[in-house]
């Protein structure tokens, strides 16, 4: 998946299998990715866990588990909010589209969380105070915590040379039909347009949309990250920070931090 | 599984206004529908239950003794609450509003934001 870190850093990543998306004091984040097609090394993330720490007279541990066609509208106990303590409103979740889209507002630390099912595979989105994201338990260790740490070297996707390939291939990947997904094969070119129509700055969102309709041929990636703008807009506190594009000449592979 | 949970709260409600005769007591019926919806949110894990299934025969039944309607309120009107988010007590302790506690000590706090999506 395409993952945009607390410092605004933009990578896309394999990361197959469970990583740990947020881990510190108050929050543990688990995302689950599978590959978009059998042997591809581009995945999606199909199941999320969250996990609410149990915090003074606020909360219970409370948590969260959602995965592909399952988006529930409570924990896995079946509460809709913190629990018995006399805090317990101030953790709730908000279903604002049933089995597509959610809103988990933790008011006791702060943070806002909103999960998606776009297509076949989720998005994750957060806003959480910087001193909350920084209370990680153990400083020195740099365990994994990708939205702060972003992914490891040996993990990311380079959408240059991805690039350069597809350009010279012409042809996409994609293509048949795969189950309920209908998908279709897109060229460098007409994946461009057909990203435009949603996302008509070229920035790192529309890069990320032309990436997985060549990877994949699904158009649902194209609203996957059109939603995935919205929510940032409505989640990040700096509208300077909204388009962020492709650092040129940076030479850190499948690492595109804010350019100019 | 928290049926049990939903039980004792209809018991708790409904001792003082339980009807044996077909007429209906509002009160009941919007207890039995507050029932109802407690029940199903426990469905998940619930499911497979002998608790959780003989609730819903159970509401089922009671529903049509008394004629009560499913679709209808699931509380006592209450009087409005002054806050503005009726979700959120307002006597919430402050350690639980974090903006709140974070103002009286400093600037208010600094948002990051982070999102995973696509493939």
């Amino acid at each position: 998946p395409h993952l945009r870190t607390f410092g605004d850093d933009f990578q896309t990543c394999k990361v197959r299998g469970s990583w740990p998306l947020i881990d510190n004091k108050y929050l543990y984040v688990q995302v689950t990715n599978s590959p978009v097609l059998p042997g591809s090394l581009a995945t999606a993330t199909s199941k999320l866990t969250i996990i609410f720490k149990n915090f003074q007279e606020c909360v219970d541990q409370k948590v969260y588990q959602a995965e592909t066609d399952e988006l529930p509208a409570a924990f896995v106990d079946g509460s809709r909010n913190g629990g018995d303590r006399h805090g317990a409103n101030t953790l709730r979740i908000v279903e604002k589209m049933p089995g597509q889209h959610i809103e988990i507002q933790a008011r006791y630390i702060g943070t806002t969380i909103v999960v998606r099912q776009v297509g076949r595979y989720l998005t994750f989105a957060v806003r959480m105070p910087e001193d909350v994201v920084n209370s990680t338990e153990d400083t020195e260790n740099q365990g994994l915590y990708l939205c702060l740490r972003g992914c490891p070297q040996s993990e990311r996707i380079d959408f240059r040379t991805f690039r350069a390939r597809a350009t010279e291939s012409h042809v996409a990947t994609g293509g048949g039909n795969r189950g309920s997904v209908s998908v279709e094969a897109f060229t460098y070119k007409s994946a461009m347009v057909k990203c435009k129509e949603r996302l008509p700055v070229e920035d790192l969102y529309f890069q990320s949309c032309v990436f997985d309709l060549l990877t994949t041929g699904d158009v649902n990636f194209t609203l996957a990250a059109y939603y995935a703008f919205e929510d940032m807009k409505i989640l990040h506190s700096n509208k300077d920070k909204f388009h962020i594009f492709e650092r040129t000449g940076d030479l850190t592979p499948g690492n595109s931090a804010p350019g100019r | 599984c928290k049926i049990l949970k939903c039980n004792s709260e209809f018991w708790a409600t409904t001792s003082g206004t339980h009807h044996s005769g077909p007429e209906r007591a509002p009160e009941f019926c919007t207890a039995l529908r507050a029932y109802a919806h407690c029940v199903r949110r426990t469905a998940r894990t619930c499911r497979g239950d002998l608790a959780y299934h003989s609730a819903v025969h159970g509401i089922e039944d009671l529903m049509s003794q008394h004629n009560c309607s499913k679709e209808g309120p699931t509380s006592q009107p209450h009087p409005r609450t002054s806050t503005p988010d009726s979700q959120e007590r307002s006597d919430s302790p402050e350690i639980c509003h974090y903006e709140r506690s974070f103002h009286k000590h400093t600037a208010p706090p600094n948002y990051t934001h982070c999102g995973l999506f696509g493939d």
